[in-house]
């Protein structure tokens, strides 16, 4: 079973 | 701002292309052009768009200014515009509102309207430089299609690129399918051919339904491209003649 990541786990925040 | 479009239905186009992912947003506008980086409600999917300012003609800024849109208003408005029309935008330096200029080509009517403008604080995300392993470009028509269609079995497309192609493929509750592109070469129309670049096999999942979204910007350019690197979020770009809509969407991965 796959689960969806969010962006925040690869893009930084400023 | 003073920023004069040739057609309307370039700003059309990446409106309706993003509005069903972002509701609000900023049109930021400086020295480059118009920019517009947003996420979905879910951090799941971003999209970055950029209309460079040599698309303008004329391009006039006295200093950099964030348009704060609700893209539903400004759908509302751009609807009144006609494809073919030349298209101004205009707003002062602290605005309230944004002004739309519409003209037909044989200058015999303008259309003047004024949207509201918000102040939205959003949060940019910084975007790595990435390598990717993988760049995949094909028509945009054929990309928008095979989304459409596995998305009638399944929520979620494993993507897996190789040497022998890029299979997409998904399996759901009533059965499964895959359709497998070879790269080929169409000399007569560049824009039909599929080209693969590939440094490393890549293989992810994701979302159908961010994707099907993603190809409402297939009316932007008859081709589209997707570049993946394993475990990183997957990147949709359709180019522009000046400027580009990008989509970011995360992957799915097995715990």
């Amino acid at each position: 079973v796959k689960s969806q990541t969010t962006l925040g786990r690869f893009f930084s925040l400023p | 701002l003073e920023a004069r479009l040739e057609q309307a239905g370039v700003l059309k186009k990446v409106v309706d292309a993003i509005k069903d992912l972002v509701q609000d947003c900023n049109f930021d506008c400086n020295d480059s052009g118009i920019a517009l980086q947003a996420m979905d409600n879910s951090h799941v999917a971003l999209v970055s768009m950029l209309l460079k300012s040599e698309g303008f003609s004329p391009y006039r800024l006295d200093r950099n200014v964030a348009l704060g849109v609700n893209l539903t208003s400004l759908t509302k408005v751009l609807r009144c515009a006609q494809n073919e029309d030349i298209l101004t935008l205009k707003a002062e330096d602290a605005p309230d509102t944004l002004s739309l200029v519409f003209e037909n080509a044989e200058n015999d009517r303008i259309s003047e309207y004024e949207i509201k403008l918000m102040d939205i604080d959003q949060e940019h995300l910084g975007i790595p430089e990435t390598e990717y392993a993988a760049a995949i470009s094909m028509p945009s028509a054929e990309f928008q299609r095979i989304c459409r269609d596995l998305n009638q079995l399944s929520e979620s497309v494993a993507i897996e690129a190789s040497k022998e192609g890029v299979k997409f493929s998904c399996s759901g509750d009533i059965g499964s399918g895959s359709v497998t592109l070879r790269q080929h070469n169409n000399v007569d129309r560049p824009e039909l051919s599929t080209k693969i670049e590939l440094t490393e096999p890549v293989a992810l999942t994701f979302s159908l339904k961010y994707l099907v979204n993603f190809c409402k910007a297939s009316a932007l350019s008859s081709v589209v491209t997707l570049s993946l690197s394993n475990e990183v979020p997957l990147l949709v770009e359709y180019a522009m003649g000046s400027g580009f809509v990008r989509f970011y969407l995360a992957p799915k991965i097995g715990e």
